[in-house]
């Protein structure tokens, strides 16, 4: 019985959001253990302007239906910014 | 837009197919970015032509993880392309990821979708928030690839960069290559102005002009220009006839041998029908314009110098027609654009004239101009 498994696929999802986040909506790569050691909040704030943008519930939280909407595939161009 | 507003600066811009995906044939390849191009070109004064070697202002390649830009594809799924913005060197470029499997139907991945979306990148447009729009960053597959349209917001955010089409170019004809008339947004008042049809819905009035409609309501006085496809994105353009049947809140659009019924902004499942399902004969090959009688529950057809009527309750033609529309409507123009009834009158359109028609009285009451609907 894999007693963390949930927080395998937790982590799993964070990983898959950070990265669209970081190609899409100009997330800050050298930032990102931080955000998710002691602070959330600037990748929950970036969870919400992808929500925004792409037309889903706001929520700032990595639901089912942002989930689904991070794995669809799509122009490698970022929605945010510019390739850096 | 891009930040800072990356756009040619010139409005003929060469392009080059650099190789080609093993999924499809060569031509299929070509056709789909001609085709790609032709999107924006519709909307634009841009034109493109194709270069064969050399350095083109957009260079289009296929290519698959790693491949020189530092933004690698990631194999099958997620990323599908990518483009560059205007400018010289990679800018205005376009990458395919040969790792999709590139298609011309509407499974897979359509490379005339991801192909024009791209090439708005590289023209110039970022992505849009709109789901509507081809510039929405998520890949949507299509069932009608014959429908696409641009919605209004990639329209307007490129006619922004480049303007509308110029007068000039649609009328200029090539030496060896013609070149076809293009669709430029209509001026209401062009005393030149004729509909393709016109029709009510839900109390508001509208006439339809090429991919255009104008939205005649009684919320706003002055008539709101909208695209077809922003409203009913799988209808054709270049309508030839529409009318309502209020007591089914239904909207029926013809364009030469089909059909299509439309509710608020949905089109009914089951349509497109061929018109021939009406009880028309083989040889009518379209109709011209059309008119419901709320009252009686009978549908007009008008097609060429004659008229069908059409029983709305045994959803049958009725016999005895088709009849010349000189002899029941005298004084109207034979052929006939579009129709439309108001306050007790039936107005005929027919090319810049429209005929004020009273039904009891038999005869044409007054003429005016085509647009005198729009406040011209």
């Amino acid at each position: 019985y894999p007693v963390n498994g949930d927080r395998e696929e937790e982590d799993s999802n964070m990983d898959l959001v950070q990265r669209y986040l970081e190609n899409y909506y100009n997330l800050t790569k050298k930032v990102e253990n931080i955000y998710r050691r002691r602070d959330s909040s600037p990748i929950d704030n970036k969870i919400r302007e992808m929500q925004k943008f792409l037309g889903l519930e706001v929520t700032g939280k990595l639901d089912s239906s942002t989930l689904e909407m991070i794995r669809k595939p799509r122009c490698g161009v970022p929605d945010v910014g510019h390739f850096t | 837009t891009f930040p800072g507003t990356p756009k040619w600066s010139k409005t003929h811009l060469t392009y080059r197919i650099v190789n080609y995906t093993p999924d499809l044939p060569r031509e299929a390849v070509d056709a789909a970015i001609e085709k790609a191009l032709g999107v924006w070109k519709e909307v634009t004064p841009l034109t493109f032509s194709r270069m064969d070697e050399g350095e083109a202002d957009i260079m289009i390649s296929f290519a698959v993880g790693e491949h020189g830009d530092f933004y690698p594809f990631d194999g099958p799924g997620a990323i599908l392309a990518h483009a560059y913005p205007p400018g010289s060197g990679i800018h205005g470029d376009v990458h395919f990821d040969d790792d999709e499997k590139w298609t011309e139907k509407a499974a897979g991945t359509n490379l005339f979708f991801v192909a024009a979306h791209e090439l708005g990148h590289a023209l110039g447009l970022m992505h849009s928030a709109n789901p509507e729009a081809l510039m929405y960053p998520v890949y949507r597959s299509f069932k009608d690839l014959a429908s696409f349209r641009l919605s209004q917001d990639d329209v307007d955010g490129i006619q922004f960069l480049y303007g509308s089409p110029t007068t000039p170019k649609n009328n200029y004809v090539a030496p060896t290559e013609p070149v076809p008339p293009r669709s430029k947004t209509p001026a209401k008042c062009d005393p030149a102005l004729s509909f393709d049809a016109v029709s009510t819905l839900r109390g508001e009035i509208l006439f339809f002009k090429d991919r255009y409609f104008w939205r005649r309501s009684h919320w706003s006085a002055e008539p709101g220009l909208h695209l077809i496809s922003s409203f009913w994105p799988s209808l054709p353009s270049n309508l030839d006839a529409a009318y309502e049947v209020s007591s089914k809140d239904t909207v029926f659009v013809f364009k030469g041998n089909k059909f299509w019924a439309v509710r608020g902004n949905e089109v009914q499942a089951g349509y497109p029908r061929n018109i021939h399902t009406l009880g028309f004969p083989s040889t009518i090959r379209k109709i011209d314009a059309a008119i419901s009688d709320k009252e009686q529950k009978k549908t007009y057809f008008f097609v060429e110098d004659k008229y069908w009527r059409f029983d709305e309750k045994t959803q049958s033609m009725e016999r005895g027609f088709p009849r010349p529309i000189e002899d029941d409507f005298p004084g109207v123009e034979p052929k006939v654009d579009a129709v439309l009834e108001a306050f007790g009158f039936l107005y005929f359109f027919s090319g810049s004239s429209q005929y004020e028609f009273d039904p009891n009285a038999k005869r044409v009451t007054h003429i005016f101009k085509t647009n005198s609907w729009l406040l011209c």
